[in-house]
């Protein structure tokens, strides 16, 4: 409304600019949070080194570049296949790897997912990103289990088990889709990879965080209609 | 569509932008640097109604008749958004994975009378 009249829909006065100003800052932060479905804004994140996160946005980038299938990161604009009007809000996520329990033969790997998209959206594919550093001058055999915990949380499982040959040092990628999928069903979405490597090989996770062969998941994801048509 | 400004009271769109940095967001929005909230204002007298955008579509006769049926109740048109864009956001989730998505009509370009 004009200043000093009344907004002819909800009948109040014209608010003065600093109070409208308020007003419209509360709406784009309800707004925002509403739409990303978070109860509230994320406490102050932990970032990836600077490095690793170009390195893994490099990769991708390198991925989307020569596998059109898999759109890869940080598309520049709205998604284009999807038809005006019809836009299901779709997620990229990219989870780096954090340490478990390891010996001198196993590594664990745990990849964490927030609880909010878990329980508001559906897995389309995910991707395990591993870097593998100068294994030597034979090609060495690597077992890749990823594990589930079952629905008691007590022990887990092996949701699926893969052998690597790996010749030399680089990048190998993992479709790990179906495992991601069904954690978005559970309480506390978190994959774990378990790493069997020969006896002298050193972990493919880094020390040193700011490392830039950091493993990571890639994963893209769309929100759930909310209803859905059942067949009777 | 037409943008606010000066001391007219058509029906506008009136820029708002938010800063993310002036919120205390800048440590978990990465990219961009805030959001055009933009949103409509501003008057739809009877004579306006359908000028500009949304109501373009309809069949101009059909409206000229519901004008003239109501010029009695003198019933006004609404001013609402005719053109909205994804607002593009990166960020950390509260797991501090990297998250991007396109949030959907998010982006008021334009406005007009229905």
């Amino acid at each position: 409304a004009a200043r000093g009249e009344w907004c002819p829909a909800c009948g109040m006065a014209a608010l003065a600019p600093g109070t409208q100003r308020d007003v419209l800052l509360a709406l784009a932060k309800q707004s925002i949070l509403a739409k990303l479905r978070l109860p509230a804004r994320p406490s102050a994140p932990q970032p990836p080194s600077r490095r690793a996160l170009l390195t893994a946005l490099r990769r991708l980038r390198a991925q989307r570049s020569d596998t059109s299938a898999f759109p890869g990161m940080l598309r520049d604009g709205p998604v284009p296949h999807l038809r005006p009007g019809m836009e299901l809000q779709e997620y990229e996520i990219l989870s780096f790897a954090e340490s478990g329990s390891s010996t001198s033969r196993s590594v664990h790997l745990h990849f964490r997912f927030s609880r909010e998209l878990a329980g508001s959206t559906e897995i389309l594919q995910a991707t395990l990103y591993l870097f593998w550093a100068a294994p030597g001058p034979r090609a060495q055999h690597v077992t890749i289990r990823l594990l589930q915990p079952d629905p008691a949380g007590l022990n887990v499982t092996v949701a699926s088990e893969t052998q690597l040959e790996v010749q030399r040092s680089g990048w190998t990628t993992l479709d790990v889709g179906p495992a991601v999928r069904s954690l978005f069903g559970q309480e506390t979405p978190r994959l774990t990879v378990e790493l069997e490597v020969p006896e002298d090989w050193e972990s493919p996770l880094p020390t040193d965080h700011s490392d830039s062969h950091r493993p990571f998941v890639v994963a893209q994801a769309q929100a759930r209609t909310s209803h859905r048509i059942r067949r009777r | 569509g037409v943008d606010c400004g000066g001391d007219s009271r058509m029906c506008c769109r009136q820029e708002f932008f938010v800063d993310f940095k002036e919120i205390g967001w800048e440590d978990w929005i990465i990219q961009p640097e805030g959001y055009h909230m933009n949103y409509c204002a501003g008057l739809c007298p009877l004579h306006m109604a359908g000028i500009p955008g949304l109501a373009a579509s309809f069949h101009t006769a059909v409206l000229n008749r519901i004008k003239a049926a109501s010029a009695a109740a003198a019933v006004d048109s609404c001013c609402v958004p005719t053109q909205r864009r994804p607002l593009s956001l990166l960020y950390y989730d509260r797991d501090s994975n990297i998250v991007k998505t396109d949030i959907p009509d998010m982006i008021v370009d334009s406005c007009g009378c229905t």
